[in-house]
């Protein structure tokens, strides 16, 4: 069931995107944050042969079963969580990067993050005037149980505020703020501790890209609420 | 010959000032490369930032003791030639038939040109981007390379007010890049404004079909109890022919050490 094998012709110089067949897990073990459970992965590996010439590529990743949910609650005005359908009691902290000469070590991320998670956190916050933090920083976030709340880099500097006044409107090119953002979530995306994407520190980011952050960043319709078949 | 795979080039890394830098990268990369960590050239921290690499080499204080940060000079006042770096490496990369060879930059602060045994490529803008350059026809058939990378500073690097202050005068975001480096209310300015390679530097190895980027979601059902996982990836042919591929998808889960379920 959680082998599966596609055999695919590729015409010369193409690029093409593929989809598996779904594989069907049945109980699988989930993810769960700090504090409320394991934080149980399986590994995916992808791999190529090619005919007449053997393996191509491999790829793999550590992924996690698990369902994160967010919605503003209509009372307190504050952002309230789920995991795999169970209420969270956030306990967060504010997290720009480990050192800022960038010395981002695999040790110190393992360090730092283990440190946040025996202090019982189980959210992490990287702010928006800070880095969309690395692969390394979300794998012990996976193994720790460490949510991770991410910005775009959008505050005070591209809001028209402070003193001198900055520029009202974002970065100069909106364009390229896009490429990055989205290239950013490819390379995060497969986490199971990203939980939420958001515009930037404490505002919306300009309008042209906080609409088409939401429309790359939106729900796939296949991913909906429960249409009568029993989904979650 | 190169394994299928990734290789990372973590080490054996030069720096150099590139206004003390009279060689282009054509000649840094074919006639002269530099022979050692000799001045100007100087051991290089990467992934790190050009800042980074000073404070390793002792040639700026560490600008997160006492006072230090003072002492080392900022970019609005130096110009950002100060702060613009020649990083050079070797590393042996012998590919057999039909195999190619990506050199990828996961991300580099602020853009950058890369030169290969003679040959540039220009590396855009953005400091939240990879790059990924397929580099096969122009690695040397003697399996030795040698690579030169000029990093430039963030296009609009600003200046930190007398009083210091939020992002400082916030040139900083005219860029795609960290804004905290201006100085914030929990941190000094950073003087090179995190300019470098500060990500992981890597070569990937690949037969004719290359794997991108793929894609893992789960759905559930019926309280938890089913599972689906999806997967979507995208492939690339590199080759002049039809490649008849078998594309395989595992998932495995670690029983106890090193024993595995699939």
């Amino acid at each position: 069931e959680h082998l599966h094998t596609q055999h695919l012709s590729i015409p010369p110089g193409a690029r093409v995107q593929y989809s598996f067949p779904e594989l069907f897990f049945y109980k699988p073990n989930l993810w769960w944050p700090n504090g409320m459970g394991e934080q149980s992965l399986y590994n995916i590996t992808i791999a190529t042969d090619v005919e007449g010439f053997g393996e191509s590529d491999m790829w793999d990743h550590l992924f996690g079963f698990r369902k994160i949910e967010s919605y503003i609650d209509s009372a307190t005005g504050g952002r309230l969580f789920k995991v795999n359908g169970q209420p969270i009691f956030i306990r967060g902290g504010n997290w720009i990067l480990s050192d800022g000469l960038l010395r981002l070590s695999k040790k110190r991320y393992e360090t730092d993050i283990k440190f946040h998670a025996a202090m019982n956190f189980n959210m992490m916050r990287c702010w928006g005037g800070g880095l969309a933090e690395r692969p390394e920083f979300y794998h012990y976030c996976d193994v720790n149980g460490l949510l991770v709340w991410q910005e775009f880099w959008i505050t005070g500097d591209v809001d028209g505020r402070g003193d001198p006044i900055s520029n009202p409107n974002g970065p100069l090119d909106h364009d390229l703020f896009l490429l990055c953002a989205r290239d950013t979530i490819k390379l995060l995306r497969n986490h199971a501790s990203l939980a939420l994407w958001v515009g930037g520190n404490e505002q919306i980011p300009p309008d042209d890209i906080n609409a088409a952050l939401k429309l790359d960043l939106r729900l796939h319709p296949s991913f909906g609420n429960d249409n009568g078949n029993g989904r979650v | 010959m190169a394994e299928i795979g990734k290789i990372v080039l973590n080490s054996g890394w030069l720096a150099a000032r590139s206004t003390d830098i009279e060689l282009t990268g054509e000649q840094l990369t074919t006639t002269h490369p530099p022979s050692g960590p000799s001045s100007p050239w100087m051991n290089a921290v990467v992934p790190g930032t050009v800042l980074g690499t000073l404070v390793e080499n002792k040639v700026v204080p560490d600008p997160f003791y006492g006072l230090e940060n003072k002492e080392i000079v900022d970019i609005a006042d130096s110009g950002r030639e100060h702060y613009t770096f020649w990083f050079f490496t070797k590393f042996e990369c012998k590919l057999a038939v039909n195999q190619h060879v990506d050199l990828n930059f996961r991300a580099i602060n602020y853009s950058a040109e890369v030169y290969l045994n003679g040959h540039k490529r220009d590396l855009g803008r953005g400091m939240f981007r990879r790059h990924s350059i397929d580099v096969t026809d122009i690695l040397s058939p003697e399996g030795q390379n040698l690579l030169a990378v000029i990093v430039y500073p963030p296009d609009h690097p600003g200046r930190i007010p007398p009083k210091g202050g939020q992002g400082g005068d916030h040139e900083i975001g005219k860029d795609v890049a960290a804004q905290y480096v201006e100085g914030w209310d929990w941190m000094t300015p950073i003087r090179d404004r995190n300019t470098g390679i500060w990500d992981e530097v890597s070569l990937s190895i690949t037969g004719p079909v290359k794997i991108i980027d793929p894609h893992l979601v789960s759905s559930f059902f019926d309280g938890y109890k089913r599972a689906y996982l999806h997967t979507t990836l995208e492939l690339e042919n590199r080759s002049g022919w039809v490649a008849e591929c078998s594309l395989k998808i595992q998932v495995t889960t670690e029983v106890e050490n090193s024993i595995c379920l699939v």
